[in-house]
């Protein structure tokens, strides 16, 4: 009850920090190797010609692989350890913020670790949540987890090249999806041809400033 | 701690009956859409002409799916509701094992729900346990999960027909968990194509009696 109680406060404690600083936060949850770092990195690609500057925390089991990645694509990163949890917990997060200069961030990516869970299970601070899922894990990844997507307003599909040869049709995760959630949006993304992802930013309503 | 208790007892309890009955239990865990109930349906097609009598029981956030999928093939089969965790409780386990006529049952598997977790975090009850990772889900999943694979004597690789369409060596996941866990076993598997088959069912020491 008491630690509930201090998640909720700490969570309200991150959700001022990035208000107070201006810091737009999109927090992405995703099975295990769903595509969660590959669209960020895709996002960066676009975003920081803009002039937006973005920086990603990321959670994971073990070691810095999602944080090299971010860093080669010359972003802020820090990781977190999640103790092999299956959410980030909002103190973890808070560390993490105080450890970024908030003030010159203007776009920041929270991966989440590797679980597929709902937005309204672990709340970590006010950001945008979207949930991404592969086709590779079948089409009937919506119809099984109702929960999960009632309470997800964006649903990004990676993977969209590989629909055939896993024998899956993207209508019916599609058509799950809009029956369960009639006002969610959901984008289809091909990140190794850089597909879908122009979708995706205006979804995230992530707009290109500069006009160079 | 004594809900820990509970627990422990309870699946020291499945472990008896499971033994009492002389049932092999096989439990499989994976990411959601790894491949796990496509493994068991490859297996069942091999095991059940060689007069081996297979059950299931299948752990999901709601519906009855992959119940249905093995009543398809002829077999009985008993879902588990996860109410969305992580893991299957012994408790749930040990009800769905006094529905199921276990006197009668050969070989029984248990798919776990989608979340990729250690064999030592949730005993259920002695039996055998697999860890399902499909090559989808990108190379590093060994190598960023490293309490997991040290715990796991036998990792099944799903989907290798989409290696290289997902830039992934599989050589790179076989030598991240050798390294590891040097006295494991690791089986590469495609499943649309039925190859990998025979390996899996050596690995698990399941051995067709009748030759017909
Ligand atoms: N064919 C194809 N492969 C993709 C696509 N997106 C990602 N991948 C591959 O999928 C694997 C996992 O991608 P990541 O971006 O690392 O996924 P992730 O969700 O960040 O993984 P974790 O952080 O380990 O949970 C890698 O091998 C990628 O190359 C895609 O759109 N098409
Ligand atoms: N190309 C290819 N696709 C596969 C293979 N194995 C499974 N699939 C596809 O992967 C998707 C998921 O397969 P499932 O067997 O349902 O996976 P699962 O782990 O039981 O999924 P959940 O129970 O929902 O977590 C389906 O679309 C399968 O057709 C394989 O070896 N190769
Ligand atoms: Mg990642
Ligand atoms: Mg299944």
């Amino acid at each position: 009850e008491d630690l509930l109680e201090r998640q909720i406060l700490r969570a309200e404690e991150n959700y001022r920090l990035l208000k107070e600083q201006k810091v737009r936060a999109i927090s992405l949850i995703g099975s295990i190797g769903s595509g969660k770092t590959s669209l960020i990195e895709q996002i960066i690609d676009r975003a920081a010609p803009c002039g937006i500057v973005v920086a990603t925390i990321v959670g994971a089991a073990h070691g810095e692989d999602d944080v090299q990645r971010f860093r080669a694509r010359g972003i802020l990163s820090v990781g977190i350890d999640s103790h092999g949890a299956c959410h980030l917990e909002p103190k973890a997060i808070n560390d993490a913020l105080h450890s970024l200069p908030l003030a010159e961030i203007d776009l920041l990516f929270i991966e989440n670790v590797g679980c597929l869970r709902g937005p309204a299970d672990y709340p970590l601070g006010g950001e945008t949540e979207a949930v991404v899922i592969a086709v590779t894990e079948g089409d009937a990844v919506v119809h099984k987890n109702p929960k999960i997507f009632s309470q997800t307003d964006l649903v990004v599909i990676t993977k969209v090249d590989l629909a055939a040869a896993v024998g899956v049709k993207t209508e019916r995760i599609v058509n799950d999806y809009s029956q369960i959630n009639p006002h969610g949006k959901i984008v289809l993304t091909d990140t190794r041809r850089r597909r879908g992802i122009d979708d995706l930013l205006r979804a995230l309503e992530i707009e290109c400033a500069n006009t160079q």
